[in-house]
This record gives structure tokens, sequence and C-alpha cells, in this order.
């Protein structure tokens, strides 16, 4: 692997006797607009020139749902499971950077817990579309509840306040609120926020700002449990979000799918150039 | 054959039916013939395993071995691919004989740590060789 990498530290240095024209690696490789045309893998290769890029380590809990989303997802082997009919080829688990969280506990309401999350977005790629995204609660494993236990969930997401000079548009927010039941032996809790995210990745914010406010109430209080609940729902929500990306490198499953022969496709999957095609093509023979 | 020489000495040494394919392969295909072949590579072996957490091996799988005279039938090859056969038996043995090459790839699924802590599931195109070609 040393000869490989020297070879690919020559290729992008240019000693190498190369054509006259510029090839992709000339693109600057962590440029936010450079395209991603070299695929990770070579990447690493020539980025292991410079010592490792120091790697902050991910939380414990979300490196465990990720692994099980792999599990099912793709095989053993790493190939990825044709049973799948969504679209998306990435998926991004990203936890909040900032948090700041207080919680107040009512007799009769149960908690009322407030956080504010600030999650960094940079690792979506410009190819990348966001076609769906997630609040993700983890719940210890210790809790179980013996009944239903009802939230009602407040968010706010916003545009972090513009540090530099007047803020040329004043920060968007969104509130609108969520109920959903903790149920025995759930780890896992997901909320759909997609209709939050969507206008501000797509416009290109990177740095999203979530308050979270949520009252959590019983149907039968029960003190023993209360302290157990209250652990519970302490936990920071990750956010994950769900893309397509469209570069070359990527897996289109689309593809794949359409070379299979685009009849197995459904008719509103099928491209909507095919679509016209074929439509046009029968109503010229019923004219005839 | 009737009343050709000696019947014994005329005739190839034909073998016996059990094992004719063997036979009738040294004329068509060549020993060690193009096909896939796997390297199967754990990424702690690249020293990537800090930040590639699944698979946890990799198995990219390659072609080799040489390509037969008789290609059509067998690689799907281009009527190209006989004719560079035939200039490099018959007029210029510089020009290369065909190569044994991937002609179809299946994606691979990656789970990666990125530089900032975060956690991505990947789908990336042809990164496994699935059926190999002489081109």
């Amino acid at each position: 692997s040393q000869t490989l990498e020297d070879e690919a530290g020559s290729l992008i240095s240019g000693e190498a006797s190369l054509e006259a024209k510029p090839q992709p690696w000339d693109q600057p490789l962590d440029g936010e607009n450079s395209p991603d045309l070299l695929p990770p893998l070579l990447k690493v290769l020539v980025n292991s020139h410079v010592p490792g890029a120091p790697r902050l380590q991910p939380d414990s809990i979300a490196l465990r749902y990720m692994k099980r989303l792999y599990k099912a997802y793709a095989t053993k082997e790493g190939i990825p499971k044709s049973d799948r009919g969504h679209l998306y080829n990435t998926v991004r688990l990203f936890t909040p950077s900032a948090q700041h969280q207080q919680s107040s506990w009512g007799q009769v309401t149960g908690v009322l817990q407030s956080m504010d999350l600030l999650f960094n977005l940079d690792r979506i790629a410009a190819p990348e579309h966001l076609l769906k995204s997630v609040l993700l609660y983890s719940l210890k494993n210790s809790v179980s509840f013996s009944s239903a236990t009802k939230c009602m969930c407040y968010l706010d997401v916003k545009e972090p306040e513009c540090s530099s000079s007047p803020c040329f548009r004043s920060p968007q927010s969104f509130t609108f609120n969520l109920q959903f039941e903790f149920r025995k032996n759930h780890k896992w809790i997901e909320k759909d926020v997609t209709t939050l995210l969507q206008p501000l990745v797509a416009s290109n914010k990177r740095n999203i700002h979530i308050a979270v406010n949520f009252t959590c109430y019983k149907d039968q209080p029960n003190p023993v449990q209360d302290e157990l609940f209250d652990v519970a729902i302490l936990m920071a929500p990750s956010l994950l979000v769900y893309l397509n990306d469209t570069s070359a490198q990527a897996y289109h499953r689309w593809d794949s799918l359409r070379y299979k022969g685009s009849h197995q496709l459904l008719p509103d999957q099928r491209d909507p150039m095919e679509e016209e095609l074929i439509w046009g093509r029968k109503s010229s023979r019923h004219r005839r | 054959d009737e009343g050709i020489g000696d019947r014994k000495a005329k005739s190839p040494k034909v073998p016996d039916s059990n094992n004719l394919s063997e036979y009738f392969k040294q004329f068509l295909f060549p020993e060690n013939e193009c096909e896939l072949h796997d390297f199967k590579l754990s990424f702690s072996q690249l020293k990537w395993d800090n930040w590639i957490v699944a698979p946890r091996r990799y198995n990219p799988r390659y072609c080799k071995g040489d390509c037969p005279r008789l290609l059509r039938h067998r690689y799907g090859s281009p009527v190209h691919t006989m004719v560079q056969n035939i200039i490099y038996e018959k007029l210029d043995s510089s020009i290369p004989r065909p190569s044994c090459v991937p002609a179809k790839y299946s994606p691979l699924s990656v789970l990666t740590i990125e530089t900032d802590g975060s956690i991505a599931y990947k789908e990336y195109e042809d990164m496994i060789a699935t059926r190999c070609t002489c081109r």
C-alpha cells in the first residue's frame, strides 16, 4: 500500500506524466463546492499522505443505532439489500454539537423538559438531496413503562442568530406540536421533522437550532417509576437525515430498477420523459 | 478408414470417453482462462478501520487469466476483440492480446465515522466486480 500511496501522491502533486488536461484530482479536495469526483475511498489514499485527519468519536448509542440500520439495509458482505423500495442511498446521523437542557417535574403533569439543541449539518454534500429527517430519541434499556405515556412536544426550529452585521432576514422559526407515546420496551422513538428541515437544508443552511419543549404525563401517577421516567427522557435526541446522493459514484437503485425493465416500475416511478414517449406512441396508434 | 494403412498408426490417439471434455479443452480454452477471483481484505489492513465501521471484510474481486482465441460466445466480446487477437497472432505481436477485465459490478454499502463525529451510511456504485470479459 506504500507504493500505491506514493503513486497516488505523485498523481496529486502532478509529478507523474499525465496529459495536459486538468485531472479530477486537481480540484481542491476539501473545498465545499469541489465536485466530489474522487470516490471517498481513493480520497483517503490521497489524504493518507497527511497525518490521518483527527476524527471526533461518535456517540456510542448513535453508533449502535446506525449499526442496526446497516444490518437492516445491507448483507454481511456489504451488498445493499434489493428488497428496499425507497430511493435514499445515504443516511446521516448527527448528534447535537451544543445543547442546553433543563427539566422540571410536576406531580400532576409529569415532566416538563426543555432543550436547546444546535446541529451542524456541514457533512451534507451538495449532491445529497434531503428526502426525510427524524429526531431520534433513545430510551435506556432499564426503563419500561407499565402504561402508555403520552407526550406533547413543541419544536422550534430556527436558523441560529446571524453573528455578522444586522441580519438580512429575521430568523425563521417553525413551531409545531407532536403527540407521541412511549411504549413498553421501545428503545428508540423517531419523530418526523422533514417539513421543518426541508426548506433550511434546501437553502443550504447547515447550522440548525432546535428548541424542544415537551410535557409528558401518564395515565396513572406512580411515584416509583417517576425518577426512572425522568432519566429516560433526559437523553438529547439525534438528528437522522435520509438523503439521495445524486453524484456519479453513489449507487442509484432507481437506475438498476430501470435496467431491469421499466415495465416492472410503478407508473409514478417511471421517468416522465419515458411516460410521455409511451403515451405519445399509443395516442398516435389510436389516431392511425 | 477401410484399408488405409495401419489403423492404429493413422488415427490420433483418442482418449476413452470419460475425459473427453479435458481432451477438447486443451484446444479451445487456455489452462488459466480469464475468470473472476476473490480477494478478501479487511479495512484494518489498510488502517481504515478507524473510520469504516462496516462491512468488516470487503471482497472487491478481480479478473485474471488468458483470453481464449474463440471469444465471441463465451464472453460476449465485441468482434473487435477477435480482430485484435488476429492482429496479435498474424501481423504484429507488439500489439497486446485482448485483456481480461471486469464487465459488471455490484454496489457496496459502507458505514463510516466522519471527521465531525457524525455517522454516515452510504451506498457506492461499482465497488465489487461480478463478471469478467475479454476486451
